[in-house]
C-alpha cells in the first residue's frame, strides 16, 4: 500500500 | 478602489467551477500586478495556484493590495447568474473590504445585473512554492490527459507516471487485474494528437487519481495541460489561460514504500 504524501511537507508557509 | 472588468465573463465562471471541488473557501489577492490566489484543498495533499495579470483585463485599477476572502459555494452561486457572454466586473471602495461587487453585462448592454457577495476573512496559509525546473515535461491535449485519469481511475485509485525520452506511460494494478497506456512524443498538427515530451531526466511517481480527475474539471479553460515532475517533487499540473494568466494544481506524490 502505498502512502500518500503532504503538499506541506514540500512547500513551507510562506 | 480596485476594479477589474472581464471581456470574457466564461473564464470566471470556468476557473471557479475547476476548483470548486477541490478548495471551499480562498483569498483573491488583487494588486497592481493582477489576481493572484492560492489554496489547499481540506486534506493538504492538492494546493491550486491562480494568476490572474491585470493587462488581461478589458479594465483594471487596484489602488493599493488588498484580500478579498470569499467562499467558493457562495460566489458559485452568484456566478450561476451570469451568462455565459456577459463581461464580469469586481468592484470594491472600501479598504477592507466587508463585501466585494459584482457587475454583469450582456454583449448589448441591454441587461446588467448587479450583486454583492458578503466577504469571509480568512487567515493566509499560503505556501513558498519555489521555481523549481522541472526534469519531465509533457504537454498534451488536456481532453487526453483527462480521458487517461478517468479511464484507468476505474481500475487504480493511484497512477504511477513513468517517463522516458520518447514516452511517457501511465500504469495502474488493481484487484480486477492492471493496465498502461504509453503515450509517445507526436508532433502532429492536430491539438488532440500532439504530445511534447521534454525528459531531461525520467521519473518514475506515483499519484491519486481522485486528485487528478479534479484538477482535470479545468479542461474547459485550455486544450493543452502540461504535466510537470521532478523525483521526490508534487506533480504541477498547469493549464495556461490565453492572454491572462495561468490556473495551476500542486499534488503530493505517493510515498512508494
Amino acid at each position: 500500500l502505498t502512502e500518500q504524501d503532504y503538499i506541506n511537507i514540500f512547500y513551507k508557509q510562506d | 478602489m480596485f476594479e477589474a472588468k472581464l471581456q470574457q465573463g466564461v473564464i470566471f465562471k470556468k476557473i471557479v467551477d475547476a476548483i470548486k471541488d477541490l478548495v471551499k473557501s480562498v483569498n483573491i489577492d488583487a494588486s497592481t500586478s493582477g489576481l493572484s490566489m492560492q489554496a489547499m484543498d481540506s486534506a493538504h495533499v492538492a494546493l491550486v495556484s491562480l494568476k490572474l495579470n491585470e493587462n488581461g483585463f478589458k479594465d483594471y485599477r487596484c489602488d493599493r493590495p488588498i484580500t478579498l476572502g470569499l467562499s467558493i459555494e457562495n460566489l458559485s452561486k452568484i456566478l450561476k447568474c451570469a451568462g455565459n457572454d456577459d463581461t464580469i466586473t469586481l468592484q470594491t471602495d472600501e479598504e477592507e473590504p466587508s463585501s466585494l461587487k459584482f457587475f454583469f453585462e450582456n454583449q448589448q448592454a441591454s441587461k446588467i445585473s448587479e450583486f454583492s457577495l458578503n466577504l469571509m476573512s480568512l487567515d493566509s496559509e499560503s505556501l513558498g512554492i519555489p521555481d523549481t525546473d522541472y526534469s519531465s515535461v509533457i504537454q498534451m491535449s488536456s481532453a487526453e490527459f483527462s480521458r487517461i485519469c478517468k479511464e484507468l481511475s476505474s481500475i487504480s485509485e493511484t497512477v504511477e507516471i513513468e517517463t522516458s525520452k520518447e514516452s511517457v506511460k501511465f500504469s495502474v494494478q488493481g484487484d480486477i487485474g492492471a493496465g498502461s497506456i504509453t503515450v509517445k512524443n507526436n508532433q502532429s498538427d492536430k491539438d488532440v494528437d500532439r504530445v511534447d515530451l521534454q525528459i531531461d531526466q525520467p521519473v518514475k511517481l506515483t499519484f491519486a487519481l481522485r486528485y487528478l480527475n479534479m484538477f482535470n474539471k479545468a479542461v474547459s479553460l485550455s486544450s493543452t495541460v502540461s504535466l510537470n515532475m521532478s523525483e521526490e517533487n508534487p506533480l504541477m499540473v498547469e493549464y495556461k489561460i490565453d492572454d491572462l494568466g495561468s490556473l495551476r494544481f500542486y499534488l503530493a506524490p505517493k510515498i512508494s514504500d
